[in-house]
C-alpha cells in the first residue's frame, strides 16, 4: 500500500507460495474460504499443494513465536464468472476468529455503494517507501461516483468495476496487495465492497484506481460455499 | 547416513497384484517403511515390498511390476517400493547390479538362457546369489562393457547387450528442470539422499508439497531452477551437489510463448514490459547491480533473459524482475495482462439464460457438464426432480436458479463442483444496470472491529 500507514484489518490475509513467500492478498468471508483475483493465479484447475493463507498477525514475516498467527493450507481454487476477475480459495480447515482474525459482511447483491463512501485498502505489498512493508498497511479512499469514474476514464468502465478518486498525495495498493480487500464501513459494518486487482502503476494521483465490484457477484459467491 | 530405502522405487497409492497360485501369501511384519527396506535388503528372495503407512505394517515380495502375471494397481493404504536394479532399463557403474529384463543384445540376437548349456556350454549357472535369471542380460564377470549374455545364435558366443549408462541413457534440456531420469549420483559420485527423507540433511522440498517437480525417490531433480539437476547428499558434511547429466542436442520448442500477454505462471511470456508495477525500471539481468543474482542470460539460455524484461526463469507466481531499487530486490509484475483461457462461446442466451434450451454441453473451460440426473461425480442440490419445469435434459447448460452469470452445470472433473458455460449474453440482450436502482440496505452480523466500535484513535 502505497501512501499508507500500519493498522488493522482482521479479514485482510496474506497468500503465501510454496516457499512461503508472501504474492498476493485476500479476504476472509467464511472461516473457510477466501477471495481474491484472478490475476494472482496460474490457472483455474492450479495445483495449490503448499500454498497457505496466513492471518491473525500485523507482520508480513512473524517471528515463529507469534501468539495469534494463523496459517492454513489451501485446499482448492473456484474461479468466478469471466468477467469477474475473482476467485474463491477453500482452506483445509477453518480459520478461527478472534481479536486478530474476523470475517467481513459481503454486500447484498448489485448494492451500489454510494459516492462518497469512506472505504479502505489493505495489504502487505510494495509501500514504495511511504511505510514500513514489514507489516500490514491500510489507507483510505473514498468512492467515486460511476458516471464521474466513466468520464475520467474516457466511456471505458465497466458495471463491474468500482472507483475510488485520486488523491494528490498518491495513496494506493501496489504490487503485493492484489487481491486484498477495498472495505466500507456502512452501517455499524465493515463491508467487502471491492477486490483490488493490477493496474498499470500504482498510486496514480491523476486517475482513479479500479476495484471489483464484489456486489455483482455475491451470488455466485454464495453459491460456491453452498455447492 | 545412507538410508536402506535408497535402494528401492517408491510408488504412493499401488499394490502388486500377482496371479501365480503355487507361491504362499506373503507374511506380513510390523515397521517402519526404512525398516521394512532393511529386511528386504538383506533378503536374496525379496525385490519388492508393500508398506501400510497407517498400520505400519509391511509385506515382503519376492517380485516386481516386470515379473510375469504381475501388474501394479491402486490402492490408497499401501505405497509399494520396489528394487531399483530390477526397475532401471539402464545401468550404473558396469551394471553388476543390472537386474532389468533386456534379454537381446545390441545386435538384436535373442539371450540364451543361462540355465541353458546349448548352444554354447558355460559355467555361469544361476544361482540364488548372482542374479543371473532367465535369459535376462546380466553381468557376471564385471565385464566393463557392461551386461551382456550367450546368444542363441551357434556362431555368436556371446555379446554385449548395449545398455546405456544411466547418466547417458536420459538427457536433460535447457537447465535439466524437466529431467525425469534415474540417476541418483552426484558428480562426485557421492549417492543422493532420498526427496522423502529429511536425514542427513533437512530440506524444504517434500514431494507432497512440490508435486509437479517430480521429486522421486533419489534421483537428481532442479526443483528450485538451479543450474543444473541436482541432489541433496547422503554424506553429512556435504549438503548438495550438481549431478552429471548429459545435455541433449535438441533444445526443446519451448511451449506457450506469448508477448501481449501471460499464461499460467508466465514461464513463456517473451514481452517487453520492464518497469514494476510501482514505476520502478527492471535491472538488467546481465547486470550484477544494485543485485547481485545467478539469474545470468548464459546459464539460462532458455529463459531468454533479454535486456531487463520481465521474466519467469524459476517457475515463481508470474512472471518478475530484479528492480533498480536498492532495497527493492524483486517485483512480480502482474501488470501484464493474463491471456484469456476461455473457449470460444459458440452459442449466446438472453437476460440471464433461464430460458436458454440450446445443446451446450461443456463449460468455459472445455470440462464436460455432468448429466443433470446424475450423482456422480457430484450430488446435486438441483436436478430434475427439483426443478422439473427447467428443462434438465441430458448435460446440457441451463440456468434452473436463474444464476444472473448465465447458464452453468455440474462438471464431470471431481475438483470442479459446477462452472459456467461456453455460451455467452446475445448482442442487445438487455439486462438492468445494477446501478439504475441503488437502494439502501442495512447490514447485521459481521464484520465488526471491536476497537472501531469506540472510535479509538490508532
Amino acid at each position: 500500500i502505497v501512501g499508507g500507514q500500519p493498522g488493522n484489518s482482521p479479514w485482510t490475509v496474506s497468500i503465501r507460495n510454496r516457499a512461503s513467500v508472501h504474492f498476493c492478498g485476500g479476504s476472509l468471508v467464511n472461516e473457510q474460504w477466501v477471495i481474491s483475483t484472478r490475476q494472482c493465479f496460474s490457472s483455474c484447475d492450479a495445483n495449490l499443494t503448499g500454498y497457505k493463507v496466513q492471518l491473525g498477525t500485523l507482520f508480513k514475516d512473524p517471528s515463529p513465536g507469534d501468539p495469534d498467527e494463523q496459517t492454513i493450507p489451501i485446499t482448492r481454487i473456484v474461479c468466478g464468472p469471466s468477467e469477474s476477475q475473482l476467485v474463491m480459495l477453500k482452506l483445509a480447515r477453518p480459520a478461527s476468529l478472534n481479536r486478530r482474525v474476523a470475517l467481513i459482511c459481503l454486500p447484498p447483491e448489485r448494492y451500489v455503494v454510494p459516492m462518497g463512501t469512506i472505504c479502505e485498502i489493505a495489504g502487505w505489498g510494495e509501500t514504495r517507501g511511504t511505510a514500513d512493508s514489514s507489516v500490514l498497511n491500510v489507507a483510505r479512499l473514498p468512492v467515486l461516483s460511476h458516471s464521474e469514474c466513466n468520464k475520467a476514464l474516457h466511456g471505458r468502465l465497466k458495471e463491474s468495476e468500482l472507483c475510488t478518486a485520486p488523491l494528490r498525495a498518491g495513496v494506493g495498493a501496489c504490487e503485493g496487495d492484489y487481491g486484498g480487500p477495498l472495505a466500507c464501513l456502512t452501517a455499524d459494518c465493515w463491508v467487502l465492497e471491492g477486490v483490488i486487482t493490477p493496474s498499470r502503476v500504482c498510486a496514480r494521483t491523476d486517475q482513479p484506481a479500479l476495484f471489483i465490484r464484489v456486489s455483482l457477484y455475491v451470488d455466485w459467491i454464495h453459491k460456491v460455499m453452498k455447492m | 547416513h545412507r538410508s536402506p530405502l535408497n535402494d528401492f522405487q517408491r510408488l504412493r497409492a499401488t499394490e502388486l497384484l500377482a496371479a501365480p497360485a503355487d507361491l504362499p501369501p506373503p507374511l506380513l511384519e510390523r515397521g517402519s517403511a526404512e525398516q521394512c527396506a532393511q529386511r528386504c535388503a538383506t533378503s536374496l528372495a525379496c525385490r519388492a515390498f508393500h508398506h501400510d503407512r497407517q498400520s505400519q505394517l509391511c509385506q515382503l515380495l519376492p517380485w516386481t511390476q516386470h515379473s510375469p502375471h504381475v501388474q501394479l494397481q491402486k490402492n490408497i493404504h499401501y505405497d509399494l517400493y520396489q528394487k531399483k536394479d530390477y526397475l532401471r532399463d539402464c545401468i550404473v557403474a558396469d551394471g553388476t547390479n543390472y537386474r532389468g529384463t533386456r534379454a537381446t543384445t545390441e545386435k538384436g540376437l535373442r539371450c540364451q538362457q543361462w540355465q541353458a548349456t546349448t548352444p554354447h556350454d558355460h559355467r555361469f549357472l544361476p544361482s540364488p546369489h548372482n542374479g543371473l535369471e532367465g535369459n535376462y542380460c546380466r553381468n557376471p564377470d564385471r565385464d566393463k562393457r557392461g551386461p551382456w549374455c550367450y546368444t542363441v545364435d551357434a556362431n555368436i558366443r556371446h555379446q554385449s547387450c548395449g545398455i546405456k549408462k544411466c547418466e547417458d541413457a536420459i538427457c536433460m534440456t535447457c537447465n535439466g528442470e524437466e529431467y525425469r531420469g534415474t540417476v541418483d549420483r552426484t558428480e562426485s559420485g557421492i549417492e543422493c539422499q532420498r526427496w522423502d527423507l529429511q536425514h542427513p540433511h533437512k530440506h524444504p522440498y517434500h514431494p507432497d508439497k512440490y508435486p509437479d517437480k517430480g521429486l522421486d525417490d533419489n534421483y537428481c531433480r532442479n526443483p528450485d531452477s538451479s543450474e543444473r539437476p541436482w541432489c541433496y547428499t547422503t554424506d553429512p558434511r556435504r549438503e548438495r551437489e550438481y549431478c552429471r547429466i548429459r545435455l541433449c542436442k535438441k533444445r526443446s520448442r519451448p511451449l506457450n510463448i506469448t508477448t501481449s500477454c501471460f499464461r499460467g505462471k508466465g514461464e513463456g511470456y517473451r514481452g517487453r514490459v520492464n518497469v514494476t508495477v510501482s514505476g520502478i525500471p527492471c535491472q538488467r539481468w546481465d547486470t550484477q547491480t544494485p543485485h547481485r543474482h545467478h539469474f545470468t542470460p548464459e546459464k539460462y539460455p532458455c529463459k531468454d533473459l533479454q535486456e531487463n524484461y520481465c521474466r519467469n526463469p524459476d517457475g515463481s507466481e508470474a512472471p518478475w524482475c530484479f528492480t533498480t531499487h536498492p532495497t527493492i530486490r524483486v517485483a512480480f509484475c502482474f501488470h501484464i495482462r493474463r491471456c484469456p483461457d476461455e473457449l470460444g462461446a459458440q452459442e449466446c442466451y438472453h437476460g440471464h439464460g433461464e430460458r436458454y434450451h440450446g445443446h451446450i454441453s461443456k463449460t468455459r473451460k472445455g470440462i464436460t457438464c455432468q448429466p443433470w440426473a446424475a450423482q456422480a461425480p457430484h450430488v446435486p442440490q438441483i436436478s430434475p426432480a427439483t426443478h422439473p419445469e427447467a428443462h434438465l435434459e441430458e448435460n446440457y447448460c441451463r440456468n434452473p436458479d436463474n444464476d444472473s452469470h448465465g447458464p452453468w452445470c455440474y462438471t464431470m472433473d471431481p475438483r470442479t463442483p459446477f462452472d459456467y458455460c461456453a455460451i455467452k449474453p446475445c448482442s442487445g440482450s438487455v439486462v438492468p444496470s445494477i446501478l439504475e436502482n441503488a437502494d439502501a440496505v442495512v447490514f447485521e452480523q459481521c464484520g465488526r472491529r471491536d476497537e472501531r466500535l469506540q472510535l479509538k484513535g490508532r
